[in-house]
């Protein structure tokens, strides 16, 4: 028997929201210890990794590590009929072919049940190791969105440059080109959630799809801040932290001028 | 030209 209870039943359809336009099918592995999630978008250049701890929901039981094959547009779909202050229990049996969903309104006078059909799932899982990074950024999620949303419009690919000083975004296209540069905070800076944080042991630059980076901010209303981690020649991570329950990264491939 | 590597290149199948 598998149960998770969120009371807080937005945050799963944030998540679905974040995942869904990159990858279509994944399998959800749920263990004792919580929910994990891998998956390649279909050209295999860019991975979704989730993780929910335990801890993370108001009551969770898994007696049987089981995986469960879901088709995420499908899960949307479903998630749509939840409302945004409902309470989300997610249910399975052992050796399920069925993902039950109920959502109870806050004061209880609305309930409602639906099953998913789940799905065998094929996947292909990466071994990614737990690598130190040579910079690391942490940055206002909403930033990030506007300057790749914005960089878009030039370009397909964008540069970032990680110095102490700062972090530069570039883009060249047919139009012109662009940059945007955002600096380090002083420690004086306001709130700890608006602030740029560099950790950097040498300088990297390292080329990217903005398409893809356009996929990873979808999760941007899933927390206030964003990580990314880069080191020479390795994918790039693009973390956000989920509060209290785990954190969503995306893993993509530079590109490499030929 | 940008050539955009898959990320089988980095990382090992579990």
């Amino acid at each position: 028997m598998f149960e998770a209870r969120l009371t807080e039943g937005s945050l799963l359809k944030k998540i679905i929201e974040a995942i869904k336009d990159l990858v279509q099918e994944a399998n959800v592995d749920c263990s004792e210890e919580g929910l994990t999630m891998q998956a390649m978008d279909a050209s295999h250049v860019s991975l979704c990794s989730l993780n929910m701890r335990h801890g993370g929901f108001d009551h969770y039981r898994c007696d049987r590590s089981i995986s469960l094959g879901l088709n995420l547009a499908n899960l949307g779909k479903i998630l749509k009929c939840a409302g945004n202050d409902d309470v989300v229990t997610l249910k399975a049996e052992d050796e399920p072919d069925t993902l039950t969903l109920m959502f109870e309104s806050p004061n209880q006078e609305r309930i409602s049940d639906f099953e998913l059909k789940l799905m065998d799932i094929e996947t292909e899982h990466l071994g990614i190791p737990n690598e130190e990074y040579k910079c690391t950024i942490s940055m206002p999620s909403g930033e990030f969105q506007r300057i790749v949303r914005d960089l878009a419009v030039i370009g397909e690919t964008c540069i970032i440059t990680c110095t102490k000083e700062g972090v530069k975004f570039s883009v060249s296209g047919d139009l012109g080109n662009g940059n945007v540069t955002v600096r380090q905070s002083s420690a004086a800076d306001g709130d700890e959630k608006d602030q740029v944080k560099i950790q950097m042991e040498e300088p990297v630059t390292l080329n990217f799809a903005l398409r893809y980076l356009g996929f990873f901010t979808k999760a941007t209303p899933l927390g206030s801040t964003v990580k990314l981690h880069m080191s020479p020649d390795v994918p790039i991570v693009v973390e956000y932290p989920i509060d209290g329950i785990g954190s969503i990264s995306y893993f993509l491939a530079p590109k490499i001028d030929e | 030209f940008w050539l955009q590597r898959q990320l089988g290149k980095y990382y090992e199948d579990a």
